[in-house]
């Protein structure tokens, strides 16, 4: 199965990360 | 206590790996000297931390780009994965740096990673960022100029998701034309 995330899904991983 | 939590929520991987390129003109070298790989992603959370890491492109200075390209494919016409393909080209007006280039760039980043051209994402190579004082670029490039479908797929879900008006009219053009043409002047193949 074709692994595909939409805009939101991937946003939603925006600011967990940059405060890492 | 972050440690475990990052351990436990495991990573999303992406349907394909990533390279990120960095072109920095220096006149006094071959094209290819200029152009570095930076670094290979292939989960969400690592493009993030790689994104969170990297100066935004509208603070980039003049002359140089970002290219995003999957794995095995370099950020060039001669590439045999892109010599017969073509790009959906975006071009900016000067004032649009501070208003809307990193939005629509990192839009264009979330399209490719996110496989969001359906039945025809496999056609996607990659996708660059040329910044120029006489106005920014970006660009999708697709593996097969001749594919009408697929490309004018790509264009219309991409102008979507840039939210560009319906208004606005954007052209692709194949490699071999703007190769043996000066900029503006490459024939456009088609247009959404």
């Amino acid at each position: 199965e074709k692994k595909r995330y939409d805009r939101e899904f991937l946003l939603g991983f925006q600011f967990i990360f940059a405060s890492m | 206590q972050e440690l475990l939590l990052a351990e436990c929520l495991g990573k999303h991987p992406l349907q394909n790996r990533w390279a990120l390129w960095f072109f920095k003109n220096d006149k006094s070298k071959m094209w290819q000297a200029n152009l570095r790989l930076v670094t290979k992603f292939s989960t969400v959370e690592d493009f993030w931390a790689l994104y969170s890491h990297i100066q935004p492109a509208s603070k980039l200075t003049s002359g140089c780009d970002y290219s995003l390209f999957k794995d095995g494919i370099e950020p060039m016409w001669e590439d045999s994965q892109n010599k017969c393909g073509g790009r959906w080209l975006i071009t900016l007006a000067k004032q649009q740096r501070h208003t809307e280039l990193d939005r629509f760039w990192l839009d264009t980043l979330l399209c490719l990673i996110g496989e969001m051209f359906d039945e025809h994402s496999d056609e996607v190579c990659g996708a660059v960022i040329n910044i120029r004082a006489k106005g920014d670029k970006i660009a999708i490039w697709t593996r097969e100029a001749e594919n009408q479908q697929g490309v004018t797929h790509i264009g219309r879900v991409y102008k979507e998701h840039l939210g560009l008006s319906q208004k606005v009219v954007i052209g692709y053009q194949a490699h071999a034309d703007t190769a043996t043409k000066s900029g503006s002047l490459a024939k456009t193949k088609f247009v959404v």
